[in-house]
């Protein structure tokens, strides 16, 4: 069976910023990942273009490839079609926001080939 | 009420492995 989504993802879910600010999930802008991200000491904001989305081993599943970075890394996740992604300057994205939305209650824009999403990496230690 | 850290809402992209 697929693995449950995480319950954050659920409209009304608290989620405290880097500076300790609390916001919902669904009223999340770019600005508070990105100063998130600035103020952390072990994380750093990458931006990651879809490149593919793909049918994955279940129905309910896909496989989103991603170019990462500037160099560009490819990357590919295989995740169920309601999980969203954050999408700079557009908000949360996924494959099926219709899933999305019965299921979270979160709106969501559909993620699509060219959508740069917000990721993570860890910052090199020196 | 749990609190969720904001990092937890965004996916780690690490190279994925073949199986």
């Amino acid at each position: 069976s697929p693995v449950a989504l995480p319950p954050f993802f659920m409209r009304g879910s608290i989620i405290q910023l880097a500076d300790g600010e609390l916001k919902r999930v669904e009223d999340l802008k770019t600005e508070d990942f990105i100063q998130s991200a600035e103020i952390s000491s072990e994380l750093k904001i990458d931006s990651s273009t879809v490149e593919r989305i793909d049918s994955g081993q279940s129905p309910n599943a896909v496989v989103i490839q991603f170019s990462v970075g500037e160099l560009k890394a490819q990357v590919c996740v295989e995740v169920l079609l309601e999980y969203p992604f954050f999408v700079f300057g557009q908000g949360w994205s996924s494959c099926c926001p219709d899933r999305t939305t019965q299921l979270f209650e979160l709106s969501c824009a559909k993620l699509c080939v060219g959508d740069v999403c917000v990721s993570l990496t860890l910052r090199s230690l020196r | 009420v749990p609190v969720f850290p904001w990092h937890s809402l965004v996916p780690f992209l690490a190279p994925t492995q073949s199986d």
